[in-house]
Order: C-alpha cells, then structure tokens, then sequence
C-alpha cells in the first residue's frame, strides 16, 4: 500500500468523522444530501458483500466495517433522530435515486469484468459512487449558506478521490501487470464532478469569503 | 479490457 492510498483512506475517513460530528455533537443535518448518503449506504451494501468470504488484510476488513456502520448510522441519523431529521432540507434535496440507479445497474450488466452476481454488484457500487455525490452537489448550490463543516466535508471527499488517482498511477508504474480500466475509468469521472466545487471552494478560502456557488 | 487485480482497494 503506497502512501497516497493510505491517505485517500484516511481523508475519507476523515470526512466521515466530519460528517458525523456535525450530526452527532451540533445535531444538525442541514445541507447535507439524504440522496447521496443513502446511495453511499447502498454502495458500500454492495461492495462490501465479499467481507467474509474475501479476506485481503485485517486493515481492509476493518475499514469495511467501519464505512458500512458509519454509512448506514448517517442515514439512521438524518431519517429518524428526533433533531436531526428536523434540520434536513428535504424541499431542496429532490434528486431522485433511481436517475442514478438504473443507469448504474444496466451498466454494470453490460461491462463488467465477471458475470457472477457478486461481481456485477461490485461493478455497481463502483459505477454508482462515481455519481453519488451528485444530488449533495445539486443541494449545495441551492443553499444560500454553507456552514464550514458542510463544505469540508465535500471538500474531503473530493480530496479522498484525487489521492487514489496518484495510488493508481504510482502503482502502474511500480506494480507488474496491475491494471484495472473500471475502476480508474469510474474514479476519473468521480473525481472530475468536484472539479467545480474545487474552484469555488479554494477562490472562496483565498478570498477569506464564506463558501458559496453560483447557482 | 480485463481487469488483472483482485479487489484490494476500499
């Protein structure tokens, strides 16, 4: 494991510690996306299906858990905690989860690398978290003002995708016959949805101005 | 385009 996987892990982690202690400590939710973290809940339900069967490192396998707990307790959180579930924007997080789903799905069918059921649903998660971010992305230039910790969360995970695109070009370069097209494909476009909130994210803190888009 | 690596990354 290289460096820069290492600290794509931990800045997504980071953001996840983010995440919740905005949720957990100040009990709020708003301006976060109920959209995008179910579709996280479902991407890491589907990815993570080979945690038993498919031992790579205790590392590997406890940081599975972790985002699966982490990811399902987010959206416990903003669906049924008394306070939280008060402070979601829900008029304004309108993107529907099936424009994602579907085409996802169908995807994974079409091109995939094995056509066994765990393996098309790998496939799945890893097309569908490529575009997850997108309804928080939508949320985010609908509202008139980003809390700090709102914006640094998105910001982590933007990050989180641009460090595992240096671990993959580090291990091609270093690792024999190591190649893996949908996996690079889907993070390329992943990481390209952020290249807008990037911009206006380091234009804003260069200008010490609160976080805003331009709708 | 066949993928060489099992699923290691996260």
């Amino acid at each position: 494991m290289n460096i820069f996987r290492l600290c794509g892990d931990m800045t997504h982690l980071l953001s996840v510690v983010v995440l919740l202690l905005k949720i957990h400590t100040i009990k709020s939710c708003a301006g976060i996306s109920l959209k995008t973290q179910e579709l996280y809940a479902l991407v890491f339900a589907t990815r993570y299906l080979d945690i038993f069967t498919h031992h790579v490192s205790l590392y590997n396998t406890v940081m599975k858990i972790i985002f699966l707990g982490t990811s399902f307790t987010i959206v416990w959180y903003m669906r049924h905690h008394k306070v939280v579930r008060q402070t979601y924007d829900k008029e304004q997080d309108t993107f529907k989860h099936y424009m994602l789903i579907i085409p996802c799905f169908a995807l994974a069918l079409l091109i995939k690398t094995k056509f066994t059921p765990l393996e098309v649903l790998w496939t799945f998660s890893i097309y569908l978290e490529a575009v997850a971010i997108f309804p928080q992305l939508v949320l985010l230039q609908r509202t008139k003002n980003i809390d700090n910790l709102t914006g640094n969360y998105v910001f982590l995970l933007g990050a989180y995708r641009g460090l595992y695109l240096l671990n993959w070009i580090v291990r091609y370069f270093t690792e024999k016959g190591y190649r893996q097209w949908i996996t690079w494909i889907s993070g390329i476009v992943q990481t390209a949805l952020y290249a807008d909130f990037f911009y206006y994210y380091i234009k804003c803190w260069r200008n010490n101005e609160k976080l805003h888009l331009p709708s | 385009t066949q993928d060489t690596k099992e699923h290691d990354e996260l």
